[in-house]
């Protein structure tokens, strides 16, 4: 382990054992703050979308704490030149240079219900940010969906999509939503497309209760309801890298106290 | 100040740093020293060889680095040395007994960045601060 490839006075140089490597291991978590090593349930060999998305920070944060250190160094500034095709937006950089935590959330829902009681295409999302400490505050937070260009409508035809927040859930009618955004988007349009709901994920941080999750829809110009598949929105049936998902910047408020051994 | 007869013994011996001392005084200070002198040795704590494949992302592994080695004096001939770390060489030189050396610490530390998997499959980047030493010295 030694640079010089000599063992320094003083340093015990043998193959642990293997409670020792369970102690280390034991150690090595405390210092990343977990009880224990997490235990993911990993469907498919590949990243999905938010693991690659996460990826793409990571080198971005990465390549910049380089330059960074290599810019003191040197004693000049230096610039963001990152370029990546999941990274999506300058903010997204500018939220990241500012956060201590980002985390990406997978959507919660298992069966799709594409069509509302009144014959209504929607697509709902749900996602669980209520296990984030208190001491962790959302400075950002987005939804991010993957659009593919559709060929078989007009290349200059347009489209409303409306990303609400369900409010109120009832058994036997419509749900109470409230409009977060709209937005027009083009046939030929190809790319990630991200909705902020920064306020949205501090409420469900702060009461899980309220957390019901979105609710997506897309219109014509006529106002006639879509589906996502026409106008190529991709769902969770869709390619595992352009899967939707929720991602949020988070700042720590307070010292962490490692609890006593 | 000790005060009294003990601060005039100690004043004393602090002018003959030699008597009694265990670390070589200003003199001593040769080439062989270098090797145990306080200074960054590598060390890289490997996430791979702890089996953290499946849920640690990036990176494989971060060269954490850590400090080891004997503080000598005088302390800023060679390394960063803190005002006091100077000032408790003086005290050990009196009294190795009772006052240890300055200890080889780290004076600077860097972060780094995680990214792992939670048990939910969400992905968490973290910052971690102060875990890679950029430089050693005494403190």
């Amino acid at each position: 382990l030694d640079g010089n490839n000599e063992v320094p006075t003083g340093f015990i140089h043998r193959r642990l054992r293997t409670h020792e490597k369970r102690e280390m291991q034991k150690e090595i978590l405390s210092i990343l703050g977990l009880p224990h090593r997490p235990r993911p349930h990993l469907s498919h060999g590949k990243y999905n979308s938010a693991p690659l998305f996460m990826l793409d920070l990571y080198n971005t944060m990465s390549s910049e704490d380089k330059s960074q250190s290599e810019s003191m160094s040197n004693g000049y500034q230096t610039m963001r030149t990152t370029q990546s095709p999941h990274l999506a937006t300058y903010q997204e950089t500018a939220f990241l240079n500012d956060a201590d935590m980002v985390m990406s959330f997978v959507n919660l829902v298992e069966y799709d219900r594409e069509l509302s009681l009144q014959r209504r295409h929607h697509k709902e999302f749900k996602f669980n940010p209520s296990q984030i400490p208190k001491s962790e505050a959302v400075t950002a937070a987005g939804f991010r969906l993957y659009k593919e260009c559709v060929s078989h409508i007009f290349r200059n035809d347009t489209f409303l999509i409306k990303v609400y927040q369900v409010v109120k859930e009832y058994p036997d009618r419509e749900a109470d939503l409230f409009l977060l955004e709209s937005r027009r988007l083009r046939a030929a349009e190809e790319g990630w497309l991200e909705f902020d709901i920064t306020s949205t994920c501090n409420l469900w941080v702060m009461n899980p209760v309220h957390n019901l999750g979105l609710q997506v829809s897309v219109e014509t110009n006529s106002g006639q309801s879509i589906s996502f598949k026409e106008v190529g929105l991709v769902g969770r049936d869709g390619a595992l890298e352009k899967q939707p998902f929720m991602v949020a910047f988070f700042k720590v408020s307070e010292v962490h106290i490692r609890t006593t051994r | 100040s000790t005060g009294g007869k003990r601060h005039q013994h100690n004043r004393n011996r602090a002018t003959q740093p030699q008597e009694g001392s265990r670390g070589p005084g200003p003199a001593d200070y040769n080439s062989s020293d270098k090797k145990t002198a306080c200074r960054r040795h590598e060390l890289y704590v490997s996430f791979r060889e702890m089996g953290w494949q499946d849920w640690i992302i990036a990176p494989e592994g971060y060269a954490a680095y850590y400090c080891d080695g004997e503080c000598y004096f005088p302390l800023n001939t060679y390394m960063n040395a803190t005002n006091h770390a100077i000032v408790q060489t003086l005290v050990h030189l009196m009294n190795p007994e009772n006052a240890p050396k300055p200890c080889c610490a780290p004076t600077k530390l860097h972060a780094i960045s995680v990214l792992y998997f939670d048990n939910n499959s969400n992905v968490i980047l973290k910052k971690y601060k102060n875990m890679v030493v950029q430089a050693c010295g005494c403190h």
